[in-house]
């Protein structure tokens, strides 16, 4: 494959860009661990550094060493026009979407479940917040979905994909059936997008949340 | 998903806090 | 004009659009006062939440009641293709410094800057890893403008117009000429960048900190 992809096992920044790619057809070569790249110092050994300075995956290396970082340029890069958004609006309602994935969900998600995971200290006060606000930002895109079947026009694009990646620790971590029942519409959308073929080949299937994981000390 | 490599990810935690206060700073400025 | 931008008067999250409008010469009315957007309040009314859910400005308003929020898209939409970046690996890479600058850069500038301006509480352990992820960003770009005047290509992006607007408190408030002396490339670029006209027809002069600020307490 002329285009490789670094990245940790099974790391869910990685996935939009594997999902990107099961819509574009492109082959990917994955590579999660030695002799190539070692997940516990990988993005810090200075053969990696010297490729990809920004020292974070996923990375990706395509022809004649043309280099990208950061998760949302690669998928944009590996997608397709129509995931991408065709013409000027639905190409910026999926910079959006995707903006929004990143400044909203991300860091509350990141808040509530990372410490169910054990990858973060608990925090009382940023958990509520992060609870609340997903309360809310779940609301709006209850909303949003009452009437689309997908975010930006009539089919998946870069949005439905990266807001997806963005919810799935939640809705496999902390989203039990009472939590999740007033964002039915969102529910839905979330599981239309992940039994898509090209969502399953990567992610297999998702198992909702039952029981929400709490933290650990 | 191992958490030793989400807990190296770069993710801003606290951006709640620093929303709040933007949005509390300018709206105090043009107050 | 029948695009019109929401936002708080003088808001750097703002001016990327706004600058972004001057390159494709689109005739922006920005709304930034009462009546029609109370800067106090202007977010939470029924009347603007109606028409932007996301609840935040910038927000803009096209032809036939189009609907952007989140600056990067309204940027995005605003901006020409040169600026989006002309084919997909260039504009692939507008997009991976896009996301830098929300991810690696933003946080760090907010965190040592803000409590400068009286914005947020000062917290010491923040505010020097702030300083601290600064230090490194900063030595990253110099390197990567050793050899380039724009980050993409051989012309203006909307990377260097994103990456320039979240340098901009720092430049301005904190980065006095002995910080930002390692950094000299990366001046350099600042300096072109909101020299041109299209920068300073937004920014107005931009004068570079000559001491920095201190927290207010």
């Amino acid at each position: 494959a002329a285009m490789t992809l670094y990245t940790y096992p099974d790391f869910w920044r990685s996935y939009p860009v594997l999902i990107a790619a099961q819509y574009s057809g492109l082959q990917l070569k994955v590579i999660s661990g030695p002799p190539e790249f070692e997940p516990q110092s990988g993005c810090r050994t200075d053969h990696f550094l010297a490729k990809f300075p920004f020292g974070k995956v996923p990375a990706f290396e395509g022809e004649n060493g043309f280099h990208i970082c950061e998760s949302n340029a690669i998928a944009h890069y590996v997608g397709t026009d129509a995931l991408r958004g065709i013409g000027p609006k639905d190409s910026a309602l999926v910079q959006q979407w995707v903006s929004y994935a990143d400044g909203a969900i991300i860091p509350a998600v990141a808040n509530w479940v990372y410490p169910t995971l054990g990858a973060s200290a608990y925090n009382k006060q940023a958990s509520e917040k992060a609870q609340a606000d997903l309360q809310g930002a779940l609301s709006f895109l209850n909303e949003h979905l009452q009437t689309r079947t997908f975010l930006v026009g009539e089919r998946v694009s870069l949005a439905d994909i990266t807001l997806v990646c963005a919810l799935l620790l939640l809705y496999k971590q902390v989203l039990d059936p009472s939590l999740r029942e007033p964002f039915s519409n969102v529910t839905r959308w979330f599981c239309s997008c992940v039994h898509q073929p090209q969502f399953s080949a990567v992610l297999g299937k998702v198992k909702l949340c039952e029981k929400a994981a709490q933290y650990k000390v | 998903m191992s958490a030793e490599h989400l807990a190296q990810e770069n993710i801003w935690f606290d951006k709640y806090r620093y929303d709040d206060a933007e949005r509390r700073y300018y709206e105090q400025l043009n107050g």
